[in-house]
């Protein structure tokens, strides 16, 4: 028996909007660590890996582990059907062949149910190393949407160079080239600042608001890596799941586009590069 | 010119 219980359901929508587009069917692995899935795009030029730990849902029980092979979009199809507050539970029988998304709404006088088939699917199961990356850098993901929405509307791929002081966007394409360069944020400007006014005498004031870029970089080896951006642009649609985004980036390897899942877990994208022939 | 690589080549199959 698995039976998973997320109050605040829009976490689910979020989450299945943002990778719905990129993999068309998926195994979720049921296990009593959590709910989690990693699959690759149809090209196998990208890759999902999502989780969601069953101490980040209100109720979870898993008697033993579930693979449960889903169709995004159907899924996709069904979380549709909630409402943005409501609370979504997922059930399945250890030998069944379907899910069961059931919704209620906060009042608790709506109760709805709807049970979809699961399918088998063959997958490839891909290891992932632990890679100590030679940039990270953090940065708002509103902004991050917009640089890849804008550059890709000059050229097809966006190069990211970081160094100690900034991260650099670079796009080229028939119309000409683009160049976006975010500067780190100095320590002095992520802290809160003291503001006097006349009136209220001292006044907090704290900069390390929406507004502005906010980039941390942590930097061993400056590091340049191109990407298409057709794929970049689908990982933004994660955006609303957290403020912030995370880039990893290590020389001719694959770049990790981290959203986190606040007390539940994370969505990570990962993106091989362009390289040379 | 630059070319897409593949996750394959990074990942370990499991």
């Amino acid at each position: 028996m698995f039976e998973a219980r997320i109050l605040q359901g829009s976490i689910l929508k979020k989450v299945l909007e943002s990778i719905k587009d990129l993999v068309t069917d998926a195994n979720f692995e049921c296990t009593a660590n959590g709910f989690a899935l990693q699959a690759m795009d149809s090209s196998h030029v990208s890759l999902v890996a999502l989780m969601l730990r069953s101490t980040g849902f209100d109720h979870y029980r898993c008697d033993r582990d579930v693979t449960m092979g889903m169709n995004l979009l159907n899924m996709s199809k069904m979380l549709k059907c909630a409402d943005n507050d409501d609370t979504i539970t997922m059930k399945a029988d250890d030998a069944g062949d379907v899910v069961t998304f059931m919704f209620e709404n906060p009042k608790a006088d709506k109760i709805s149910d709807f049970q979809m088939k699961l399918m088998d699917i063959d997958t490839e199961h891909l290891g992932i190393p632990d890679t100590e990356y030679e940039a990270t850098v953090k940065m708002s993901s509103n902004e991050f949407q917009r640089i890849c929405r804008d550059l890709s509307s000059i050229g097809d791929t966006v190069t990211i160079a970081v160094t100690k002081d900034s991260v650099k966007f670079t796009t080229s394409g028939d119309i000409g080239e683009a160049n976006i360069t975010c500067r780190r944020t100095s320590d002095g400007d992520m802290k809160e600042e003291k503001v006097k006014t006349e009136e209220d005498g001292e006044k907090v004031h704290n900069t390390k608001s929406s507004e502005g870029q906010n980039v941390d970089i942590d930097l061993q080896e400056p590091v340049t890596l191109t990407f298409a951006l057709r794929y970049l642009n689908s990982f933004c649609k994660a955006t609303s799941l957290c403020e912030n985004v995370r880039l990893q980036l290590s020389k001719e390897l694959p770049v990790v586009v981290q959203y986190l899942i606040e007390d539940m877990g994370y969505v990570r994208f990962y993106l091989a590069p362009k390289i040379e022939e | 010119a630059k070319k897409q690589s593949s996750l394959a080549g990074f990942f370990e199959k499991r």
